[in-house]
């Protein structure tokens, strides 16, 4: 971070000019929602001008644009940029138009570098950890995650200070994702010996079936070089687990992820073309993991290491009444467990059956 | 006229490399600094300062890995240096 930052609290910011990749007001609440997230975590206040030179000028240009000495590159590459707190540009933040500006996962979520950029009118630099929203990099998140990272938190506190109503002054920890909510789905399950490990976000809930307690953690406590956002995840049966993350996977034994990790999903044997996994599972009767990908999926061998011939399929013709993408499956006393969205269906590999439909967050004590 | 797709991507791919390094892990000289010195630093250590930011292995050579942050969208503030 660049001390002293800015040497008052209340700060003034002014959009300048609107993208027409979005609506006037979606863009005034991303930017309003982005300036929240900092001001939740110190004294910080912001207020909107709209006319007049405010501390934090907001606007969006093409190549060069104004007097600004740093120049864009057209679609992607550099999406936006920011000066830090002083006088002049000090503080401007400048988002390059020739990107796609969006509310969504599409295209650049407005809202997620708009609340980066603004990092940096506050006077923090990059972070190179990479649960960090001060990574320099783009990663979507969902929105309804909290995006600061302890790091983040650290960072811009080292400045301003906590905000004058925290207890005890040490970071605000964001707020996990409401899991008892109706609509509450997960990104990736697994079973992890005796407990079930649910994943969404930075988070994950331990459950025990056995005695139904839950708890919940920040992913990072037990693995803090694994990225928030798994995508999917399984328990093999060498008492390992495996994590997947676009076209990247991880392999933890016990709390230690293995050297050489993490390795292209390729290297399991699919083709260049698979870019992500939805979900896995690995059966422990027959000891062959499933890969879900979109409508269809691929059966590994474990013993042998390698994919097994004639795949992929259609999961619904092997799977009848999984007819959506899965977001997530494991394993428990002989069934599957397939979920997508707030749902979820237990389904008899044998009888090749589903046998009833539940809400996805059944298994949490809700 | 002989077409060396191989050759030109490779000579594309070390351009966008060294945009990239010049962009976010070059070192501006600080005017207040008396005789100003110039970045000496040679490319492939700018490399080894990106790859060991991103947790890559520290080869300084532009591999795939490598290359494939490099062409990742971010914020066009440097990761090193003053952002000013």
């Amino acid at each position: 971070f660049t001390l002293p930052g800015w040497k008052k609290n209340k700060l003034t910011y002014r959009i300048l000019n609107y993208t027409p990749d979005m609506r006037k007001e979606d863009v005034d609440k991303a930017i309003q929602k982005a300036f929240k997230v900092w001001s939740t975590v110190t004294p910080l206040i912001f207020i909107p001008i709209h006319e007049g030179i405010a501390d934090i000028m907001i606007a969006f240009g093409t190549k060069a644009h104004g007097h600004c000495p740093r120049y864009f590159d057209g679609p992607l590459g550099v999406l936006a940029h920011a000066f830090p707190p002083g006088n002049g540009f000090g503080g401007d933040v400048h988002f390059d138009e020739d990107e796609d500006w969006t509310t969504g996962s599409a295209g650049f979520n407005l809202f997620l570098v708009a609340a980066h950029e603004f990092g940096h009118a506050l006077g923090l630099s990059h972070s190179n950890d990479q649960r960090a929203l001060m990574f320099p990099n783009y990663a979507y998140v969902s929105p309804s995650e909290f995006p600061l990272s302890p790091d983040d938190i650290s960072g811009i506190q080292s400045i301003y200070g906590a905000p004058p109503n925290a207890p005890d002054k040490r970071p605000v920890i964001p707020i996990s994702p409401k899991i008892c909510g109706s609509q509450m789905s997960f990104d990736a399950i697994t079973t992890f010996r005796r407990e079930i490990f649910f994943l969404k976000g930075r988070h994950l809930w331990r459950v025990y079936p056995d005695n139904s307690e839950v708890e919940r953690e920040l992913i990072s406590t037990f693995w803090p070089t694994l990225p928030h956002g798994i995508e999917a995840v399984y328990e093999n049966s060498k008492d390992q687990i495996l994590f997947f993350k676009g076209n990247k996977f991880w392999i933890i034994r016990g709390y230690q992820v293995l050297l050489g990790y993490p390795k292209n999903i390729n290297t399991l044997g699919f083709p260049k073309g698979i870019k992500k996994i939805d979900a896995a599972v690995c059966n422990t009767n027959t000891g062959k993991t499933d890969f879900f990908i979109g409508d269809k999926y691929w059966r590994f061998d474990e013993n042998s290491q390698s994919m097994e011939k004639g795949y992929p399929r259609q999961t619904v013709n092997d799977f009848p009444g999984i007819s959506q993408k899965v977001d997530a499956v494991f394993q428990q006393k002989g069934l599957f467990y397939f979920f997508h969205g707030s749902k979820q269906w237990e389904f008899d590999p044998t009888a090749k059956k589903v046998i009833r439909e539940m809400k996805s967050n059944s298994w949490l004590n809700c | 006229l002989p077409i060396h797709p191989e050759k030109d991507r490779k000579e594309n791919d070390e351009k966008i490399v060294q945009d990239y390094l010049n962009k976010f892990y070059t070192v501006e000289p600080d005017p207040n600094q008396l005789g100003w010195k110039i970045n000496a630093e040679s490319t492939a250590e700018k490399l080894q300062k990106m790859q060991q930011y991103f947790g890559l292995k520290v080869t300084g050579k532009a591999d795939t890995e490598t290359l494939e942050i490099v062409k990742k969208p971010r914020c066009g503030v440097p990761d090193v240096g003053l952002y000013g």
